[in-house]
Formats: C-alpha cells, sequence, structure tokens
C-alpha cells in the first residue's frame, strides 16, 4: 500500500 | 479536508441513504432511473481502481467501500428484488447508456493527466458521473407525481457537486500548485445540469406546491 497526494478527492 | 469537501461527501453521503431508504423501508424505486444507477457503479468501480493500491486515508477508503457497495446494491435492488423491480418503469427509463459512455471513453484516451490504463479509466470515471444523471433528469421530466423522496435524492446530488465547487475554490486559495483542469471543468458542466431542476425545486418548495419539472 503506498500514500499519495495524485486523487485525494472522492 | 475542508469544510466544504466534508459537506459535499455528507450529502452525497446523504443522498444515498435518501435512495437506499425509499427502496429499503417503501420497498420502491419509482421514478428512480436504473440507467443513471447503473452508470453511478460503473462510475465508481472505475474511478476506485486505486483501492487496494494507494493509501489516502481511512476516511477514503471507507467512503469508497460505501460508494462502491451501495451503488451496485441500488442496481442489485432495482434489477433483482422481488418487490422493488416491480415498482421500475422500464418503459419511462429509456435512455442509452452508450450515448453516454462512449464519448466519455474517448474523451478519457485523449484527455487525461497520463496515458496509463488507471489515469485513463480515472477520466472516463470524471467525465462519466458529469453526465450520468441525464438519464435520471429526463426520467423526472417524465414523471406526473415526483415523490419527495426522489426530489430530495436529485437535490441532495445537485447540493454535493456544488459543494465540491467550493471546495476547490478553497483549495485553489489555500494549497499550492492545487490545480485539477479535469475535475474542474467536468464538475462544473455536472453541476449546471442540475441548475434547471433547482430552479424547479425551489419554486416548488417556495409555493408550498408538488415539484413537477414542465415537459
Amino acid at each position: 500500500l503506498k500514500v499519495v497526494d495524485g486523487h485525494d478527492e472522492l | 479536508m475542508n469544510i466544504f469537501r466534508l459537506a459535499g461527501d455528507m450529502t452525497h453521503l446523504a443522498s444515498v441513504l435518501v435512495l437506499l431508504l425509499k427502496i429499503h423501508t417503501i420497498k420502491s424505486c419509482a421514478g428512480i432511473s436504473l440507467k443513471t444507477q447503473e452508470l453511478y457503479a460503473l462510475v465508481f468501480a472505475t474511478r476506485y481502481l486505486d483501492i487496494f493500491t494507494d493509501f489516502i486515508s481511512l476516511y477514503n477508503t471507507t467512503m469508497k467501500l460505501i460508494f462502491l457497495g451501495s451503488s451496485f446494491s441500488i442496481v442489485w435492488y432495482i434489477r433483482n428484488h422481488k418487490i422493488v423491480s416491480r415498482s421500475y418503469d422500464k418503459s419511462q427509463d429509456t435512455f442509452r447508456h452508450y450515448f453516454l459512455i462512449i464519448p466519455c471513453l474517448l474523451l478519457a484516451l485523449l484527455v487525461n493527466e497520463k496515458f496509463t490504463f488507471k489515469e485513463v479509466m480515472w477520466a472516463f470515471s470524471i467525465y462519466l458521473e458529469a453526465v450520468a444523471i441525464l438519464p435520471q433528469l429526463v426520467l423526472l421530466q417524465r414523471t406526473r407525481n415526483i415523490d419527495n423522496l426522489t426530489g430530495q435524492y436529485v437535490f441532495l446530488l445537485g447540493a454535493y457537486r456544488a459543494l465540491y465547487i467550493l471546495n476547490w475554490i478553497y483549495r485553489y486559495f489555500t494549497e499550492t500548485h492545487y490545480v485539477h483542469w479535469i475535475t474542474w471543468v467536468s464538475g462544473l458542466v455536472q453541476t449546471l445540469l442540475y441548475a434547471d431542476f433547482f430552479y424547479y425545486y425551489f419554486e416548488s418548495w417556495k409555493n408550498n406546491k408538488k415539484l413537477q419539472l414542465p415537459a
């Protein structure tokens, strides 16, 4: 599992 | 996470709960477009491909699971539940899926943040969500008596989109490098589709009359 800052909206 | 984004997500959640309430308690899906619900299931299935690979927050993962689970179960209920499916009027819900799906897929292949499977699917889901409400709006126009729950369901969906726009404005001014053209333009289009509905919704509310859209 990696933490991303790309698509953080739903 | 800002207050607009949270309020938007909660409104989205509320819309799903209103629809589930109608289906579960009243055992009716009258006035609800199966086409729109199927499109939403496809929207979430293609957008949340990252659910098991990328971790953003527990909140994010939980909400994704809720939207995936609820959208597929709503479709299942309308299609297969013995009692609920009887209230579905197929002859009124005539919008063709592929009129929306194919153009969105083509657009996603052309306009995306990166040309990878996951990113093209993500862009596709954003474009499709923007227009997925159309079959529902067409069905509303054909329905003489829009019941309160259906009206509230569509109103909450529209409100969720409007709150997301406020969220983007807030993020644009508070975060550095926060620019997302794909979501902004599609989100704006999506919200504008509700403008006509909002107008009649508020009119009926103001005059204390039953909601009815002009054909």
